[in-house]
């Protein structure tokens, strides 16, 4: 079924605000984890509290969240993670 | 039957933005030529949108999480687990692996080494004029050399007289010619250095693209919902000569409008650049009669934002920055066998306007991961696809984290061929 199909991406980031190392942060520097889930039909992401000594993400420390839907928003410039988090997710959004 | 022999073309930073991939504007007939005799993975993704994290990941054929590399600054033997490669895989069953240009990021990451001697059977091959990539050697409007972002130049004027894709292109050639009567299969990986930046192109190209043609990006703004952690602050860029003259306010500029629609132009002209060198070793390959024993596939260690979410870069999660092509010819199987005498990728000059727009070819849908070509490639080859990791598999040597593809090869048989088997 095409929609159990998953690419997952991440990427790290030292701060919650633009700075000169978020492109590429040290490992020491790395404070947030962004994990990306991709399906045929949209796109999540969470970007949450990362230890760099452990290695340990902390799914409970949500800093923020991406979602798009590949129909309706393919270039990903509307994020309704926000809408979803209440619930108020348009019917026509959904997957 | 005899092994088959596997040509692996790395091309650094290239998004899909090819004509096998739907782009209209881009000339890129050799690799969507290849495209027409492969099969084409139209959702391929990369684990992490910058070199030597992705690089390590799908090398190793492990998440970014396994190899623990999120930087450039360890090697995952050292650091993480002693994870086997595919080269060194393809090593381990009596392939000669080879490596030219850029295949591992070089540095710490890949120990200084490209990883030998574990992954390569010959010390990698990196061409001499990669030294001046970063350089002034680009000419200005005001005839002085700049180390600029946008850098078209005229190759007999660059130290050397030449420029490293070209140099890798006439490495692998020789490989290949050498090959051609050992009596062992070979692992070549060749890694393109453009489209990375600099924007450092013979001038030339530069006429396929004329910048009334270029637009910008179709959505150029910083998107309003756009949490500020997700946003990449294309720092790299900003340390360019040209780039730095303009001023651009931190984090989010934006670039102005007419240097946007360059910077397009030069990653497009970079991309038909490195077009034409794809041509040429394949059309050698062709020439030494290798097309019929050789599984060729080409792909990239992620994508590049050209403006999108008014960011210029990789280092980010979306689609423009993870999206990578993928690709898979398998002779015999995604084409049938090459006639006697028949050329399968003949050279086409993208200056050529005549050439033909190219027959697709067979195309899957289904979104895949970067990961999967460890597991893909063993079994194309018939090796033994290495088995699942467990969770962890820091202490596992040789196992994947990613899915097998050889399910998506199954096509009605090709005419004339024993049906396919999965």
């Amino acid at each position: 079924n095409p929609r159990e199909l998953v690419a997952y991406s991440q990427y790290p980031r030292p701060a919650d605000s633009p700075q000169w190392n978020s492109d590429k942060p040290s490992l020491k520097d790395i404070k947030i984890m962004g994990y990306s889930i991709r399906t045929i039909d949209y796109r999540y992401t969470v970007w949450v509290g990362f230890s760099p000594q452990e290695f340990l993400a902390n799914f409970s420390d949500i800093h923020a969240g991406e979602l798009y839907f590949v129909d309706s928003d393919p270039l990903q410039d509307h994020n309704v993670y926000n809408d979803s988090q209440g619930g108020a997710l348009p019917w026509s959004l959904m997957p | 039957a005899d092994a088959l022999n596997v040509l692996l073309i790395i091309v650094d930073d290239l998004r899909p933005s090819l004509g096998c991939y739907g782009d209209k504007l881009v000339r890129s007939p050799n690799i969507d030529q290849l495209a027409s005799h492969s099969l084409l993975f139209q959702n391929a993704f990369a684990q992490q949108a910058v070199c030597a994290p992705s690089r390590v990941s799908f090398l190793t054929g492990r998440r970014p999480d396994t190899t623990r590399l999120y930087d450039f600054s360890s090697y995952w033997r050292v650091h993480a687990g002693n994870f086997s490669t595919i080269p060194q895989y393809f090593k381990e069953n009596g392939y000669v692996t080879l490596s030219v240009g850029k295949v591992f990021h070089p540095g710490v990451s890949s120990n200084h080494s490209d990883d030998s001697p574990y992954s390569w059977s010959l010390p990698a091959y990196h061409p001499s004029s990669e030294k001046y990539e970063n350089t002034k050697t680009c000419r200005g409007p005001d005839g002085e050399l700049h180390a600029n972002l946008l850098c078209p130049v005229d190759v007999a004027d660059v130290p050397e007289g030449t420029l490293p894709d070209k140099q890798s292109t006439e490495q692998a050639i020789r490989l290949l010619e050498k090959m051609k009567t050992s009596a062992s299969p070979f692992f070549l990986a060749v890694g393109y250095h453009k489209p990375h930046i600099p924007f450092r192109y013979p001038k030339e190209f530069q006429k396929l693209y004329p910048l009334e043609n270029i637009t910008l990006a179709p959505d150029p703004q910083v998107p309003a919902g756009l949490p500020p952690v997700a946003y990449s602050p294309w720092m790299d860029i900003r340390q360019r000569e040209d780039v730095q003259a303009l001023n651009l306010s931190v984090p989010y500029g934006p670039v102005p409008a007419d240097f946007q629609r360059k910077i397009r132009q030069s990653y497009f002209a970079s991309v038909s650049y490195v077009d034409t060198q794809v041509g040429q070793l394949l059309s050698a390959l062709d020439e030494l009669q290798l097309a019929s024993s050789t599984v060729v596939v080409l792909t990239s260690d992620h994508g590049w934002a050209l403006g999108e979410h008014g960011e210029w870069a990789k280092y980010s999660n979306f689609d423009v920055t993870t999206r990578v092509p993928l690709m898979f010819y398998v002779p015999g199987r995604t084409a049938p066998l090459p006639e006697a005498g028949e050329k399968l990728f003949p050279y086409i000059d993208p200056f050529d306007s005549a050439s033909e727009p190219m027959e697709p070819g067979q195309q899957a849908m289904d979104l895949v991961e970067l990961l999967s070509l460890f597991p893909t490639l063993a079994g194309l080859a018939g090796l033994r696809v290495p088995p699942r990791c467990p969770i962890p598999s820091f202490h596992v040597q040789l196992c994947r984290e990613g899915q097998n593809l050889l399910k998506h090869f199954q096509f009605r048989a090709v005419e004339g061929d024993p049906p396919v088997h999965a």
